[in-house]
């Protein structure tokens, strides 16, 4: 003999299900909450790609400049040179030295690599690619390569999302406005027996 | 209002929630594949120990020009950087002016854009945060509706319910339900004898614990 009749526990049953209907209407009103937050962040991430599309612009033509004075400066005759030269083989040992305490110290990694790699890199560098500012030039050369292709993955990535979330959000849930009068129905045929339980539904799809 | 099931017609539960979980689940994979990964480290301007100096090391390893960076700190280095050629070509003397001329602007403008760049990374980060929202509050539905076969009546179905009279492995001063969330496992939840089976506390404190229990294991 069951401690609690089934007559009871049906009625438990039912209670319980009002609480996980009504739970489930929640994560739903948190997703359509969550999606305004996601359309609001959109437009502020369209705006700011407008921004910096125009920053993009007024960077690389100032880079442009740069290369062009750079390359003519190039085709000029080397002056100074021994002056240039003799300093350099006096710097190579102090930016050497400078760079591997750095690493021991701050990279925490053992520096033997990088230190065969940064003496090959010197003895092939010349002064003059020092003195006309060669190394902040294809530092920022290097970065505008680096941010164009993390800002081309993010817009693809961004692109998919939007494409996935706009399926989502245009699916029969969401674009059936509540308003319409013609399929709200509040008291369905039966209403502890929603009609998503319904069990001719197989067959009317 | 939101979901007034009758509304939907012909539906079963896993019809509704089942594409969700599919599209949430590929909007996420989508932003988050090596989103961390993907993010520009920005250089240092100085090389100072007490800052992240990750993507300085990382530099350093990649290509050694991060080391000419460090020249300021060589006094012959410096010195490069000073010597005067316009006695002997002053055309490369105004060249090398134009140059450093137009390299500090490209520089302050490339500063520009990394300030708008750093903003449009967070807006990323930001929206990525938001999927993964979407699915802690969604995917313990979808994933009962992935579990779902049957259709029933009744999202929640309780099988037994005992107490320490009935049954001696229930602790004295309870309650033991055992319940089903729509096809799950079945699920014990224990409430204190002083709810009573006849207060309508009682099943909504069932519901709710066997929920928040559904939803942490929904979430490993």
């Amino acid at each position: 003999e069951p401690a609690v009749p089934s007559r009871e526990l049906q009625e438990m049953s039912t209670e319980g299900s009002k609480y996980v209907n009504k739970e489930i209407k929640n994560a739903f009103k948190e997703v359509k909450h969550i999606k305004s937050l996601m359309d609001h962040t959109n437009d502020e991430r369209k705006s700011l790609l407008l921004s910096l599309e125009k920053a993009k612009k007024k960077k690389e033509d100032a880079l442009t400049d740069t290369k062009d004075t750079e390359m003519k400066l190039k085709a000029s005759e080397n002056v100074c040179n021994e002056t240039m030269t003799a300093l350099w083989e006096e710097c190579k040992p102090c930016l050497k030295q400078t760079c591997m305490k750095f690493y021991a110290r701050v990279c925490r990694s053992s520096s033997g690599l990088v230190g065969h790699q940064l003496e090959e890199f010197l003895n092939q560098s010349s002064p003059f690619y020092f003195w006309m500012n060669g190394d902040r030039i294809d530092s920022l050369l290097e970065n505008d390569r680096q941010q164009a292709h993390v800002l081309d993955t993010m817009e693809d990535r961004f692109s998919q999302v939007s494409r996935i979330m706009d399926e989502l959000f245009h699916s029969r849930f969401f674009t059936r406005d509540l308003l319409d009068p013609h399929h709200f129905s509040p008291f369905g045929p039966n209403p502890r027996r929603p009609l998503y339980f319904n069990p001719k539904s197989r067959l009317a799809r | 209002n939101i979901m007034p099931f009758p509304m939907y017609g012909p539906m079963n539960f896993q019809d509704m929630f089942q594409p969700f979980f599919d599209m949430i689940h590929r909007a996420q994979q989508a932003m988050d594949g090596q989103f961390d990964g993907l993010l520009f480290q920005f250089p240092m301007e100085e090389f100072t120990e007490g800052n992240d100096n990750r993507s300085v090391c990382k530099e350093i390893r990649h290509n050694s020009t991060g080391c000419l960076r460090m020249k300021d700190q060589c006094a012959k280095c410096q010195e490069i950087l000073s010597v005067d050629c316009s006695a002997s070509s002053p055309e490369q003397s105004q060249l090398r002016e134009e140059l450093s001329s137009s390299l500090q602007l490209a520089e302050q403008l490339s500063q520009q854009y990394d300030e708008l760049f750093r903003s449009y990374q967070q807006k990323m980060l930001n929206t990525s945060a938001l999927l993964k929202q979407l699915n802690e509050q969604f995917n313990w539905v979808s994933q009962l509706a992935n579990l779902t076969q049957r259709e029933d009546p009744f999202s929640l179905q309780v099988t037994t319910v005992a107490s320490h009279s009935s049954d001696s492995s229930v602790p004295s001063g309870f309650t033991k339900v055992v319940l089903r969330l729509f096809d799950s496992d079945p699920i014990s939840v224990t409430v204190p004898e002083e709810v009573s089976m006849n207060n309508p506390k009682f099943m909504e404190t069932v519901a709710e614990k066997a929920l928040q229990e559904y939803r942490q294991k929904s979430r490993v």
